[in-house]
């Protein structure tokens, strides 16, 4: 599973 | 990515770079505060540390480690090679203040208990406070230079643009995350008045002064 949740912005 | 969030990203780098400049310029760090400084160093060392383990784009982990390294070298020149021009005294905010209660959040609001999942909630809580010694400093002295309110402007600005990206991005993506996007107004809120004062003030040429 993906621990950071996708967080595609700065 | 979207025109909202890439001039959002811009406004944050000019921020950045601007104070940077600024305190190499002039050799001097006063008017700022050095604890909001040490606040976004936490920040961006809690959020971008998934460079290691999350890859983007090479657009986010570039902006990445330049706000990492621009933010610990503004503090090398505020707390090391400019610390004579640092003004302490001004600057007595209590940032434990912040500090406690943004942990605390992030351990209750927060997507999933896992560590960087927390490490990242706690840089966007802590971030929507960040700016309040910088606040606190300009209205204890009662002023701040042009250059500084150029520095406060965009930084401000960064999150209002990033409101934007939210909406759009609800439309077009159902992208809604509602952590970072209150956190996110919050954050913007507290520049209201400073937005006021520098559109009143100083883009007609005055200084920034309190009244």
């Amino acid at each position: 599973q993906d621990s950071s949740f996708g967080h595609d912005e700065l | 990515m979207n025109i909202f969030r890439l001039c959002g990203d811009l406004s944050h780098l000019l921020a950045i770079l601007l104070l940077l400049v600024k305190i190499w310029k002039t050799r001097s760090c006063a008017g700022i505060s050095g604890k909001s400084q040490i606040l976004f160093a936490i920040v961006y060392t809690t959020r971008y540390l998934d460079l290691f383990t999350s890859f983007v784009s090479i657009y986010n982990s570039v902006m990445k480690i330049v706000f990492l390294s621009a933010s610990y070298g503004t503090l090398y020149l505020m707390f090391y090679k400019f610390k004579p021009t640092y003004d302490h005294n001004h600057d007595s905010f209590r940032i434990l203040y912040l500090i406690v209660p943004a942990l605390v959040l992030s351990f209750v609001i927060v997507h999933a208990y896992t560590l960087m999942e927390v490490l990242w909630t706690y840089s966007i809580y802590l971030e929507a406070v960040a700016i309040m010694p910088q606040l606190f400093m300009v209205s204890r002295t009662g002023e701040a230079e042009t250059i500084t309110s150029h520095y406060l402007f965009a930084l401000g600005s960064y999150r209002a643009l990033y409101i934007l990206n939210w909406i759009y991005r609800y439309y077009t993506e159902d992208f809604l995350d509602l952590i970072v996007i209150i956190a996110g107004i919050v954050q913007t809120i507290l520049y209201c008045d400073f937005f006021y004062l520098y559109i009143t003030k100083v883009l007609k040429g005055k200084r920034l002064s309190l009244p």
